[in-house]
């Protein structure tokens, strides 16, 4: 049974989409099955992959809100092994068209039951809210991986999101763990970037995976030809980097 | 009667609280009165200026919730004609509770009425999302203010935003404009950079601001500090250009 990782962070801007895309490419380039959903009515996951939004008939929002079969919503990325089911900017309006609905929390999860067999792991990419979007990518996942830019904003908002992990854990969903926190975007020549790294490796301690992603212009660069960074440039640091955050995150999954 | 800038995109991480700290400092310098609205439940802007989140009984939320007089929320900050609005977190629960509430769209835009004449600007710091708060902030603005990142992801979302102004502009507040494309986190030294810079100039011409922010350490290192850059680093390139853009903003304000 595939494991399922919600990617989630309400600030903006700290590499979800950028972590989302490139671990999937590189657990899928290591033979693993993997499943990507865009759970975000921006869709950079989808496009940062290639594939142009609202082309298909089927996609996220049909899959939430009209309650359609999440494997006619699935499609091929240009990685072996890595399958995606694209967002469509009407998932914009889902918080508004779920409000009266029962256990509209519970949507994801139910959507992702029938698929959980058919892969190793299903990766979850949330907006930066934490709105209905990521409550249902939080309900209905085994565990939450929180990619953290190394500036001053985005340490502020972890309370935030940790308080919301708890209350999800207190209700929606009592077995979601934290997998841990990837330190991105840093820069090892500002003082601001070793200052939060340091404070939160003492803070949260193994919490924190060991490997860190630097700040790299290949990595922003990738999303504009379609491609994960592995294929994109394959010798670079920050395809080298997410290489290693794949094996750690297969080797603490093992550890339980 | 003060001008009402809203500051938005959906984008995560564009500079969007950066703008809207910075752009209110340096125009409070030149001597306008200016009051910052943090309507982000994060409350970025809230800390950035050295105000502690949670601390006093009234914030945004009491003011768009429960409609109590912005002038009991207001608070001056570090530097002097600059005051604001604290946000909360709280406020993250505004769509839900609102969701049943008449005209909830107009719910800020009511509350900003009385404050209109105290100041000359009135600035609006919007989350990275087009849902509840960001609307409201487009309901009560006259014009709108784009902080774009010079990167592939934050200029695949810009038709989606002038999208929604549209939408806006068509029900909502029929008299919004656009004031701008403000480029931030331009990197020089990047052909994704020079690229998305040149696409934008090129596809947006005037609407385009023609200072350029530049990325620099400087600036994200001043929210730690609670400090605009103008007070935290007065030399710094991040404060010199700042200090243009407010020049700018009221240039073309005059202009109309
Ligand atoms: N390690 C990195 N080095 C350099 N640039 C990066 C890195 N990681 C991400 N980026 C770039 O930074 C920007 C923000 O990253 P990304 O879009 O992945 O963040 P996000 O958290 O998904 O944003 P949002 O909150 O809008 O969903 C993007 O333009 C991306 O290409
Ligand atoms: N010109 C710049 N150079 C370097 N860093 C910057 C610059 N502008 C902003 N930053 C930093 O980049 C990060 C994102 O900026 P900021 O938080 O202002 O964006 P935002 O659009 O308000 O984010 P959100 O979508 O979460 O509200 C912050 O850590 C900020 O300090
Ligand atoms: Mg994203
Ligand atoms: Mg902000």
């Amino acid at each position: 049974m595939g494991r399922v990782v919600a990617i989630a962070n309400q600030k903006g801007g700290v590499g979800k989409t950028t972590t989302a895309i490139n671990l999937g490419a590189c657990l899928a380039e290591l033979g693993q099955r993997v499943l990507l959903c865009d759970v975000d009515p921006q869709g950079n996951a989808t496009t940062g992959l290639g594939i142009a939004k609202g082309e298909r008939e089927e996609s996220m929002y049909q899959v939430i809100i009209e309650g359609d079969p999440m494997r006619d919503a699935v499609l091929p990325t240009a990685v072996e092994g890595l399958h995606i089911v694209p967002s469509s900017v009407d998932l914009a309006g889902a918080e508004v068209e779920l409000v009266t609905t029962e256990h509209r929390e519970y949507r994801l999860r139910t959507a992702l039951e029938p698929m959980r067999p058919r892969y190793d792991f299903v990766i979850l990419d949330c907006p930066p809210s934490l709105g209905l979007m990521t409550l249902n990518a939080l309900t209905a996942a085994d565990s939450v991986l929180i990619p953290l830019q190394c500036e001053y904003y985005a340490m502020e908002g972890l309370t935030q999101l940790l308080r919301t992990v708890q209350l999800v854990q207190g209700g929606l969903n009592p077995s979601l763990k934290i997998d841990g926190i990837v330190l991105t975007m840093f820069d090892g020549r500002t003082n601001l970037s070793i200052q939060v790294a340091d404070e939160v490796k003492r803070y949260y301690r193994d919490k924190v995976y060991r490997t860190v992603v630097p700040r790299s212009v290949r990595l922003s660069e990738a999303p504009s030809h379609g491609r994960p960074i592995s294929r994109y440039d394959p010798r670079s640091r920050g395809s080298e980097v997410y290489r290693e955050l794949a094996k750690e995150v297969l080797m603490r999954g093992e550890a339980g």
